[in-house]
């Protein structure tokens, strides 16, 4: 594991400290959209099948379970909680995310590794990672001024990202095995993409 | 594991 790769784990797990301590402390949801946490749910979800058939490293579990577990949890209060649910700004988060998943489900029965119910579902919640976050950027929009915590959550997704794309990069200059993977996938989704338009 | 590239990540 390289810095950029650990630094974007990080960063990643501090948004949703963040966003957990935003509900908890002032116990609204106000900003947040519940479009984009039903989406992350679905992402862990999808793409941690593996759990229980492959073992990479303790630290890659209890990452994967944490993930699972917070972004549930998060769902949960959002939907649930007696108090949270009242903040939520419902009217605002009006993002049809249901087409973000069509989008990602189509791009996964074209381009994935192999035609299995796990390898389809993996590359479905890579794509649809890449997307989560937009019902948010539209709701950030729409809300105006937004709170201290709420800024601080998107901040840090978007740190997470950006490591993430460093780490990559390092990746595909120092192992060459996962540059000729990238490769592949690359050229197939721009084909698709290209196909498409 | 035959397959490679981001399965060891997050």
């Amino acid at each position: 594991m390289n810095i950029f790769r650990f630094a974007g784990d990080m960063t990643h797990l501090i948004s949703i400290l963040v966003l957990l301590l935003k509900i908890y402390a002032t116990k609204s949801c106000s900003g947040i959209s519940l479009k984009t946490q039903e989406l992350y749910a679905l992402v862990f979800l999808t793409r941690y099948l593996d759990l229980f058939t492959d073992f990479i490293s303790v630290y890659n579990t209890i990452m994967k379970l944490v993930f699972i577990a917070s972004s549930l949890a998060i769902v949960w209060c959002m939907r649930m909680h007696r108090v949270v649910r009242r903040s939520y700004d419902k009217d605002l988060d009006t993002f049809r995310h249901y087409f973000l998943i069509l989008a990602s489900l189509i791009l996964a029965l074209l381009v994935h590794e192999k035609f299995t119910f796990q390898e389809i579902f993996w590359a479905f919640s890579i794509y649809l990672e890449a997307l989560a976050i937009l019902p948010q950027l539209v709701l950030l929009q729409r809300s105006g001024n937004v709170d201290n915590l709420t800024g601080q959550y998107v901040f840090f997704l978007g740190a997470y990202r950006a490591f993430y794309i460093l780490n990559w990069i390092y990746r595909y200059f120092t192992e060459q095995r996962f540059s000729r993977w990238i490769g592949e996938r690359l050229r197939a989704v721009l084909l698709v993409v290209f196909a498409y338009l | 594991a035959e397959s490679s590239g981001l399965k060891d990540e997050l």
